[in-house]
């Protein structure tokens, strides 16, 4: 437990290393935690932490869902009640939160409910087959069999990228189109081998 | 429901933060 705790404080700074530290300019990176559910062994894919950066170009890319002004208003009532779920206090006060909500912030929040049963999804597929999953351009997102991987694109992303870990996945996305290079999957290997 | 697991909780709670943070950059002067 105590390893899995200090795994668990660390997870921020090394997602922030991985993102802050790359040439490229990635939105947002995702820690999925593997855990075993049951007798059968069946292992699922969980939120562990995110680090979200945003985009460099704010103004670049706003989809017709960030236009709407009915998605906005819902999307800033959420952020309403999430800020007093966290914060204890109802009605809050806070202007960020009647500032808009952009698509990837979206994307970043709605990434904490979801899950990943033995394979299922981008996520559950690189950590299945322990092999990276680069999915670069609008088309491929598009194309993809993975609904994460369409529903990103819809919130703007051209860019997905999913490495197994030891005892999860690290996943990175970007409004930018970024194709593959090592460099950034050995800083994934380095950062990420609890092992060390 | 109140009760999130605590990562996402600490996670939800590092992004409203920095999501403040970001905009008081970007707009200081909003009132």
């Amino acid at each position: 437990p105590s390893t899995a705790l200090f795994n668990q404080e660390t997870l921020q700074q090394r997602l922030q290393t991985l993102i802050e530290g790359a040439r490229e300019s990635w939105t947002y990176a995702i820690y999925w935690q593997s855990s075993v559910v049951d007798y059968t062994g069946a292992s699922v894919l969980g939120w562990g932490d995110g680090y979200y950066k945003g985009e460099e170009d704010k103004g670049k890319r706003r989809t017709a869902s960030s236009q709407s002004a009915v998605e906005q208003e819902h999307r800033k009532k959420v952020l309403r009640e999430l800020n007093s779920l966290i914060s204890g206090s109802s009605g809050s006060t806070d202007d960020a939160v009647d500032e808009e909500v952009t698509d990837t912030e979206w994307f970043f929040l709605v990434s904490m409910t979801q899950s990943f049963v033995n394979g299922s999804g981008l996520p559950g597929q690189a950590f299945f087959n322990s092999a990276p999953i680069w999915v670069a351009g609008t088309e491929r997102l598009v194309g993809s069999p993975c609904e994460r991987a369409r529903q990103g694109q819809v919130f703007g992303l051209q860019t997905m990228v999913c490495i197994p870990s030891a005892n999860g996945v690290v996943e990175l996305g970007s409004t930018e189109l970024i194709f593959q290079n090592s460099d950034l999957l050995n800083k994934v290997r380095v950062l990420f081998n609890f092992s060390n | 429901n109140g009760d999130l697991p605590i990562f996402r909780r600490k996670s939800l709670q590092r992004f409203l933060v920095k999501r403040k943070e970001r905009l008081t950059l970007v707009t200081p002067y909003a009132c």
